[in-house]
């Protein structure tokens, strides 16, 4: 099969610094009969259209500065071919996956399924489940395939390998994070 | 003389004057949330009693899409509402909740789906999240920088936070070091906010960088035609750089504007904290301004901003001096090794990788962003 992320790095976020919440912790494989939500990527067209757009609405010297593009007139430009959309819609299916929803631009497909029905149509994945003070997520270690024949239809599928994000920011405690780094605290004196 | 940032102290450094609040009706702001991160329209209101006196402002959040838990206020989410709220004061505000509800779902990408699927959002958007791009695979960067354009071609503004590690640091396979860019603050078509102290830290003074500003230069993403300038002056004019092997000196190099981002006060869960500090209290205050200009553009029949950094680098490097504070004093963060010695990238006068061009004069930004 095709692997659509081999470069996609599986690894629960560190932990933050010690007075705060411990990290994610692994809390084992999750029953087969779990209901998973995946989105699938699926490849657009006009990529490039769509740049020359960008750059022409948004650069004041040009003449079609700030015509911007309505939603409808977006999802004509990028929604995927028909092939595209036949070929996962197909793949999905034959695995009999049905509930499925798709977005305004047609270029994501939000599905729910059980983990196991997900494991047999992404080779290679394993849902587990991994807990974060009252949190709890479902990922794969692993690494996910999919048959050669989607690897032009499909970008990635999401909800296997990234962990919710981080918070790049706020610190009310950046005194305590000074004293690691070596900086001078601030703030409390 | 202070005793840390709040919505005046704000004010008065950007010089909004009492008159620099929305009025018309179809503008509006957003912030977007991750995990459990819920605020308090209470906490909100209590923020505006203590601190927005000086200013019309709102007090309620008007829209909320997503899920609002019931539990604890968090304090980012407190913090990106009541200052988004105090620069971009009197203007209608959304807070886009994702929660990542299901177990498997990846909150960020339900985000950037509810834009695919939503015809009427608001113009201006802010994020305080990001991933090391060595954590990411190529194909979800290239991805959701797409999802950026598709945003860009809508007319959306869409800042975020550019992290709180200074350059970052990374140890590669070999044992050397090199610098650790963040995404997506490093897309070239998102509006990146860094981070400054006021140089007394008591007064309204001047600022210097705040040495925890993300910022440095994509490993990713080639750098885009609207900075080749800015950067390439900064490059051949710093007085001293980093090693070229830590850092990517053809790549989007990021953050392009900053704001204070050092002491602010927040209310959470009823009680007024001081000491909060990050990029992430820097996003909101600029977004806050950015739709602030948008709404005097479209009383004037004029186009929101949209994607600002051709604007921006347009302006800021083609002599709109009082567009913008440059910040010319400090260095941020990076690898604690012998060959940086803990120091990334200084601040130096036009554009740097630590503040961009620097921090808003709010009159003369908007002065210079009303023009044709």
């Amino acid at each position: 099969g095709h692997a659509p992320e081999p470069d996609q790095l599986f690894r629960p976020p560190s932990p933050p610094p010690p007075q705060r919440a411990p990290g994610w912790t692994h809390s084992g494989r999750v029953d087969p009969r779990h209901g998973v939500q995946l989105t699938f990527a699926l490849r657009q067209r006009g990529a490039q259209r769509l740049a020359q757009i960008v750059d022409a609405v948004s650069d004041p010297r040009s003449p079609r500065y700030g015509q911007y593009l309505s939603l409808e007139q977006v999802r004509d430009l990028v929604q995927p071919s028909p092939t595209t959309l036949l070929t996962v819609l197909k793949w999905l299916q034959g695995h009999g996956v049905e509930n499925c929803q798709s977005v305004t631009t047609r270029d994501f497909v939000e599905c729910h399924m059980p983990a196991s029905t997900a494991e047999r149509l992404l080779p290679g994945a394993e849902f587990h489940r991994f807990v974060k003070g009252q949190q709890s997520t479902v990922r794969s270690p692993r690494p996910y395939t999919v048959p050669d024949e989607l690897a032009q239809h499909l970008d990635f599928v999401s909800g296997l390998h990234r962990f919710p994000p981080e918070r790049r920011g706020s610190s009310s405690t950046r005194d305590t994070k000074d004293v690691g780094s070596g900086q001078p605290p601030r703030g409390v004196a | 003389f202070h005793l840390g940032v709040t919505p005046s102290i704000l004010r008065k450094r950007y010089n909004m004057t009492a008159g620099d609040v929305g009025v018309v009706a179809n503008n509006s702001q957003a912030c977007a949330q991750f995990l459990e991160q819920y605020f308090h329209q209470a906490d909100l209101a209590e923020f505006m009693q203590l601190f927005g006196s000086s200013f019309a402002h709102r007090s309620q959040v008007d829209r909320v899409v997503g899920h609002q838990g019931r539990g604890k206020a968090g304090l980012e989410a407190s913090l990106d509402v009541e200052y988004i709220m105090s620069t971009g004061a009197n203007i209608s505000t959304w807070v886009f909740s994702n929660s990542g509800r299901h177990e498997s779902q990846e909150p960020f990408l339900a985000w950037l789906l509810l834009l695919s699927n939503m015809s009427s959002l608001p113009w201006v958007h802010t994020v305080s999240y990001g991933d090391d791009e060595d954590s990411l695979s190529l194909a979800y960067m290239e991805r959701v920088n797409l999802e950026f354009m598709k945003a860009a071609a809508r007319g959306l503004t869409i800042l975020f936070a550019s992290g709180d590690d200074g350059a970052g640091c990374r140890r590669v396979p070999g044992g050397n070091h090199t610098f650790r860019p963040s995404f997506p603050a490093s897309s070239p078509y998102v509006t990146t906010v860094g981070g400054t102290s006021f140089k007394n830290p008591f007064l309204v003074t001047a600022e210097v960088t705040d040495y925890i500003s993300g910022g440095g230069f994509s490993n990713v993403f080639p750098m885009p035609q609207y900075q080749a300038a800015a950067v390439g002056r900064f490059l051949r004019s710093a007085p001293k750089l980093p090693p070229g092997s830590y850092f990517n000196r053809s790549g989007r190099a990021y953050p392009d504007v900053a704001a204070l981002s050092d002491n602010y006060w927040v209310v959470t869960n009823r009680v007024p904290l001081p000491w909060v500090s990050g990029t992430s209290a820097s996003t909101p205050v600029v977004g806050g301004m950015v739709a602030l200009i948008n709404d005097r553009r479209l009383g004037r029949g004029l186009p929101p901003l949209g994607f600002l950094n051709p604007a921006l680098y347009r302006l800021a490097g083609g002599g709109h001096s009082d567009a913008i504070y440059d910040v010319t004093h400090g260095c941020h963060l990076s690898c604690l090794d012998g060959t940086v010695q803990g120091q990334g990238f200084c601040a130096g006068p036009a554009w740097d990788p630590v503040t961009g061009w620097g921090t808003p004069n709010f009159p003369g930004l908007l002065r210079a962003l009303l023009a044709p």
